[in-house]
């Protein structure tokens, strides 16, 4: 908009994730979203065959965050030929847990009267960053200290918004909060942290240089496996 | 104000990653 108003969690633009010729004509685009302290998956059907769909339905295999359907797919049947709905699924994360590889892959199965399709998605870091992530600042240097150096990682990102206020409004709709800020020798250093569903905290350092586009994100965890994924989310936010 | 040492502390950490 230009306003600099950022209003809600970062939501990606929904990509097909069942082609009609492997769903026997029907197709599911979806993304993710969290909205008001919830996380949803939001889908678009379309019967593409040439028969009325109906019984619908959608389960998750186990996940590393436990994302489980918190409600039965609401679909609007029958789903004549050629016509499509929009439904949002509301998830939460108390269904079983497994690691996957990678770590953010979803394995969905959806039903209908025809047959039973699955496809496997990876969802954005982020729809789990939970309201209550801003860290006490005793607690965060105190962190910040505890763990051990080899946890860090660092990336660079590419694209940053050109001020520091505007990089620290627009990850903090996405429930990454700004828990410190200071310059120094004109590199502004943002000090954050953010809280998983499952309860693992990540503190953040992100450096921005003055007059570049780029930026430095240093990630501390105690489960550092999750970094690399973290870091996806940062990018996905800020650009 | 309060002046609980978290400020200067921050100020430390940041001057820290800089220059280390």
């Amino acid at each position: 908009s230009g306003t600099g108003i950022v209003t809600g969690s970062y939501v990606a633009p929904k990509t097909v994730w069942l082609h009609a010729m492997k769903g026997k004509g029907l197709e599911i685009s979806g993304t993710f979203a969290r909205r008001s302290g919830a996380t949803f998956m939001d889908l678009h059907f379309t019967n593409r065959a040439l028969q009325v769909m109906s019984d619908f339905a959608i389960q998750f295999n186990r996940n590393s965050f436990g994302l489980a359907p918190a409600a039965p797919l609401q679909i609007p049947t029958p789903l004549a030929p050629n016509q499509s709905t929009e439904v949002s699924l509301p998830l939460n994360t108390i269904g079983s847990v497994m690691k996957m590889e990678p770590l953010n892959n979803l394995q969905v199965a959806v039903k209908n009267n025809i047959d039973v399709f699955y496809f496997s998605v990876v969802y954005p870091l982020h729809i789990l960053f939970v309201e209550d992530g801003k860290m006490e600042r005793q607690m965060f240097l105190a962190t910040w200290k505890d763990i051990p150096n080899e946890n860090e990682a660092q990336f660079q990102i590419r694209d940053c918004p050109p001020s520091a206020d505007a990089v620290s409004n627009k990850l903090q709709a996405s429930n990454i909060f700004t828990v410190a800020r200071r310059t120094v020798e004109g590199q502004d250093m943002l000090y954050q942290s953010l809280k998983l569903t499952n309860g693992i905290w990540v503190l953040a350092e992100l450096r921005m240089q003055p007059g570049s586009p780029s930026c430095t994100l240093s990630l501390r965890c105690r489960a550092p496996e999750v970094s690399q994924f973290i870091f996806q989310a940062y990018e996905m936010v800020l650009k | 104000e309060l002046d609980d040492g978290l400020d200067e502390a921050f100020s430390r950490l940041a001057e820290s990653r800089t220059n280390p």
